[in-house]
C-alpha cells in the first residue's frame, strides 16, 4: 500500500503462532491488518456488529460464502499464507 | 480485477528492476531466472519490458528480508505473511519484498532441495565445461519419479526432455542399484574405495559400482550394507533440507531412518508417523516464481483480485502449469495496454518452464560392461592389425631383483592393473600392491609379460570394464586383452591428431571413456568404439586446475587422479581440488 504519512503501526504476530491466537482475537488483527476494518470503526461500533460487517466484507472480497459469522472456512482463509499488501483501501 | 487508488501505473513502459539480496533456499541463478519468468509473465501480454540492473537505483528494487526490514510494515516469520510490494512511483514505489523466514523452492510444495544433477539423479559435478562453456550451477530444475534434478541451460536435451552432465564429468552418486548410495570410503574384500568407478542403470535407479562389487551375473554393484548411508529425506525420497521446523521444532538432522519401496528416507523423533511408518518433511515451501508474479503484479499498479483463480488473488496456492488468468491480462492491459503479442484469446499461457522432467527421459541406456568388440572374429587384418595369440603367461619371474625401483627417477609410465601399482623403465616393470604387505615386487621384463612391445613406453592404462590394457609409445599403440595382443596401430586411427607426439598418461573415467594426456591438452577416448569423442582436445588448465601442465605421469590410483613431475606428484579428488602434493618415492612407492 502506498506510504502515505507514517504507516499504521501494523500488530504482526509471528506467522507460526497465529495458529493458535484465540480466533477472534487473529480475526480482528487480520480485519485490521488487511484494510476490512480500521481501529475507529473497531472501537466505536459494538464488536459483535463491527466484526460481522468487516466478516463479510472479507468473506465477498475473498470468494468465501458471506455468512458474517466466524466460520471454519473464513479462519482458515485467515490462516493460510498470502501476501502482505492489504486487500481494501489505501 | 483491482487497480490502486487513482490508477497508479508508471509512465514509461522499459522498467528496470535489481535484485539487493538473495534468500539461502535456491541458487542465485535460480532465483534470478524465476524473477525473470515471474516478469515475463506481464511482458508477454502488455507492451512492458524488463530489465535486470546491477547497481543504482531501478524501478522495482527487489529484496529479501524478515520480521522488520525497513518499511514499517513488518513481516512475521514462517508462514503467514510471504512478501508485499508497493504500487507504482518513486523511491520504494514499486518495490518488492519478499520474507526470508519462509522456504524458497521452485514450488512443487515440497521442501526439497534439488542436487544438482540430472533428470535421472545423477549428480553434476560443479564446475563442469560443456560444449566449451562453464558451468557452476543448474539453471533449471525440477523432477521426476519424484526425484529432484536439474539442468543447465546448455545441458538441457529438449528431445528427451531431460539434462545430462557431460560424460566425462559424471559425478555418479556413489550407491547400489535400488539408489542405496555408498558411504565412501567403504573397504570391500579388503579394497577401499572412495568413489565408484563404473555406474549405470537399472529399474530406473543410478547406481555405481566399484571394480569389485560389481556383480557380473546380477548387473549391478553393492555396497556393504553395513556401510549404506541415509539420505536425509522422506519416503517418497525426497530429501529433507536441513535444519527444518516441524511443529515449531527445530531439526538438523534425522534420527530414524529406514527404506520404503526401495527408498531411502529419513525423520527425525517427531516427524515419524509411526501408523504411516514414515517420516516427512514439512510440506511448505512457496514458489518464489508464483509470489513473485503476484508481487510484480503490485508493481505494476494491480492490486487484489476477488477472483480465486487470479494470480492477483491474496491467498496463496501452488499452481502446476501457471497461466495468467483472463482477469489479471484484463487488469494489466488495463493499466498499459496490449503488448505486440497475439490476441490473448485464451489468457497467453505463461506457465512455468516446460515441466522439464516429466515425461520419462529415454532411459539413459545402461552401460553394462560390454566386452570391446573382439577384434578376434574380424577378418580384416593389416599386417599393422595382425594379431597374435600369446602363450597365457606364468606369474612374472623378477628378471633383476637388485634393480631398485626407489633409485629410478621419471618412470617411463605408472599405472594401476587390477588394483596393483605398476611402474615402467627401460623394459623393465615393478609392481607394488596398496594391500599385501609384500612392498614392491620386480623388477620384471616387459617383454616377458607383453611380448611385442617397445622397450621404452609412453602410457599405459586398464579399461575398467573390459580389463584389457592399453600401451602407447610415440604415436602408436597396443591392446593386451589377456593373452592376446592387437596392434601396433597408429593414435590417429583414435582421431588424435598429429598435435599429440606422445601419450603421457591416462585417467579411467565412468561409462567406458578415458582422458589420454599429451602436453598441455587432453582427449575423451570411448573405449568401446575406440574413438575419442568430438569437441577435443581441450586444455588440462580448464578442468585439471592447480596440476603441472607437463606432467611425466598422469593416472588413476584409488580412485583419485595422479599427475607426476620429477620425484613429486600432485593428487586430485574427483571432485578437481588437489588435496595433497608428495613424493612419489614415499607415498607411492613407500621407498
Amino acid at each position: 500500500a502506498p506510504l502515505q504519512g507514517k504507516p499504521q503501526a501494523v500488530v504482526t504476530f509471528p506467522g507460526d503462532l497465529v495458529s493458535t491466537l484465540p480466533d477472534l482475537q487473529l480475526a480482528e488483527r487480520y480485519l485490521l491488518q488487511f484494510g476490512y476494518t480500521t481501529e475507529a470503526e473497531a472501537k466505536t461500533g459494538s464488536r459483535h456488529v463491527s466484526l460481522g460487517k468487516a466478516l463479510r466484507k472479507m468473506q465477498k472480497q475473498l470468494g468465501l460464502e458471506e455468512t458474517g459469522e466466524l466460520d471454519a472456512a473464513t479462519l482458515e482463509a485467515m490462516r493460510a499464507p498470502r501476501c502482505g499488501v492489504p486487500d481494501v483501501g489505501t | 480485477f483491482l487497480t490502486f487508488e487513482g490508477d497508479l501505473k508508471w509512465d514509461h513502459m522499459d522498467l528496470t528492476y535489481r535484485v539487493i539480496n538473495y534468500s539461502p533456499d535456491l541458487d542465485r541463478a535460480v532465483i534470478d531466472d524465476a524473477f525473470r519468468r515471474a516478469f515475463q509473465v506481464w511482458s508477454d501480454v502488455t507492451p512492458l519490458t524488463f530489465t535486470q540492473i546491477y547497481s543504482g537505483e531501478a524501478d522495482i528494487m527487489i529484496m529479501f528480508g524478515s520480521q522488520e526490514h525497513g518499511d514499517g510494515y513488518p513481516f512475521d516469520g514462517k508462514d503467514g505473511l510471504l512478501a508485499h510490494a508497493f504500487p507504482p512511483g518513486k523511491g520504494i514505489q514499486g518495490d518488492a519484498h519478499f520474507d526470508d523466514d519462509e522456504f524458497w523452492t521452485l514450488g512443487t510444495g515440497l521442501v526439497v532441495k534439488t542436487r544438482h544433477g540430472n533428470a535421472d539423479g545423477a549428480e553434476c559435478h560443479f564446475p563442469f565445461i560443456f560444449e566449451g562453456q562453464s558451468y557452476s550451477r543448474c539453471t533449471t530444475e525440477g523432477r521426476k519419479d519424484g526425484l529432484p534434478w536439474c539442468a543447465t541451460t546448455a545441458n538441457y536435451d529438449r528431445d528427451k526432455k531431460y539434462g545430462f552432465c557431460p560424460s566425462e564429468l559424471l559425478y555418479t552418486n556413489g550407491g547400489n542399484s535400488d539408489g542405496a548410495p555408498c558411504v565412501f570410503p567403504f573397504i570391500f574384500d579388503g579394497t577401499s574405495y572412495d568413489t565408484c568407478t563404473t555406474d549405470g542403470r537399472s529399474d530406473g535407479y543410478r547406481w555405481c559400482a566399484t571394480t569389485a562389487n560389481f556383480d557380473q551375473d546380477k548387473k549391478y554393484g553393492f555396497c556393504p550394507n553395513r556401510d549404506t548411508a541415509v539420505i536425509g529425506g522422506n519416503s517418497q525420497g525426497d530429501p529433507c533440507v536441513f535444519p527444518f521446523t516441524f511443529l515449531g521444532q527445530s531439526y538438523s538432522s534425522c534420527t530414524s531412518q529406514g527404506r520404503q519401496d526401495g527408498k531411502l528416507w529419513c525423520a527425525t523423533t517427531s516427524n515419524y508417523d509411526t501408523d504411516k511408518k514414515w517420516g516427512f518433511c514439512p510440506d511448505r515451501g512457496y514458489s518464489i516464481f508464483l509470489v513473485a508474479a503476484h508481487e510484480f503484479g503490485h508493481s505494476l499498479g494491480l492490486d487484489h483480485s476477488s477472483v480465486r483463480e487470479a494470480l492477483m488473488y491474496p491467498m496463496y496456492s501452488y499452481i502446476q502449469d501457471f497461466q495468467l488468468h483472463p482477469d489479471d491480462v484484463q487488469g494489466i492491459q488495463y493499466l498499459y495496454g496490449r503488448g505486440s503479442g497475439p490476441e490473448p484469446t485464451a489468457p497467453a499461457p505463461t506457465e512455468e518452464p516446460q515441466p522439464l522432467p516429466t515425461q520419462e527421459p529415454q532411459p539413459v541406456p545402461t552401460e553394462e560392461p560390454q566386452p570391446l568388440p573382439t577384434e578376434a572374429g574380424s577378418t580384416s587384418t593389416t599386417e599393422e592389425e595382425e594379431e597374435e595369440t600369446l602363450e597365457p603367461t606364468a606369474v612374472p619371474i623378477p628378471v633383476d631383483p637388485s634393480r631398485d625401483a626407489c633409485m629410478e627417477r621419471n618412470f617411463d609410465a605408472i599405472t594401476e592393473i587390477n588394483g596393483e601399482l605398476y611402474f615402467f623403465k627401460d623394459g623393465k616393470y615393478w609392481t607394488h600392491s596398496p594391500f599385501w604387505k609384500s612392498g614392491i615386487q620386480g623388477a620384471f621384463s616387459v617383454a616377458d609379460t607383453w611380448p611385442g612391445l617397445p622397450a621404452t613406453i609412453d602410457a599405459v592404462f586398464q579399461d575398467l570394464l573390459t580389463k584389457r590394457v592399453f600401451f602407447f609409445a610415440g604415436r602408436q599403440f597396443w591392446v593386451f586383452s589377456g593373452k592376446s595382443m592387437l596392434g601396433p596401430r597408429g593414435i590417429e586411427k583414435l582421431g588424435i591428431g598429429k598435435e599429440a607426439g606422445r601419450i603421457s598418461g591416462a585417467l579411467q573415467r565412468g561409462r567406458g571413456k578415458v582422458l589420454l594426456f599429451s602436453g598441455e591438452n587432453y582427449w575423451r577416448l570411448d573405449v568401446k568404439v575406440q574413438r575419442v569423442d568430438k569437441g577435443y582436445p581441450r586444455a588440462i588448465d580448464d578442468v585439471f586446475t592447480g596440476v603441472p601442465l607437463d606432467s611425466h605421469n598422469v593416472f588413476l590410483y584409488q580412485d583419485k587422479y595422479h599427475f607426476c613431475r620429477g620425484n613429486f606428484y600432485w593428487r586430485m579428488t574427483p571432485r578437481y581440488q588437489v588435496d595433497r602434493v608428495g613424493y612419489i618415492k614415499y607415498d607411492i612407492l613407500q621407498c
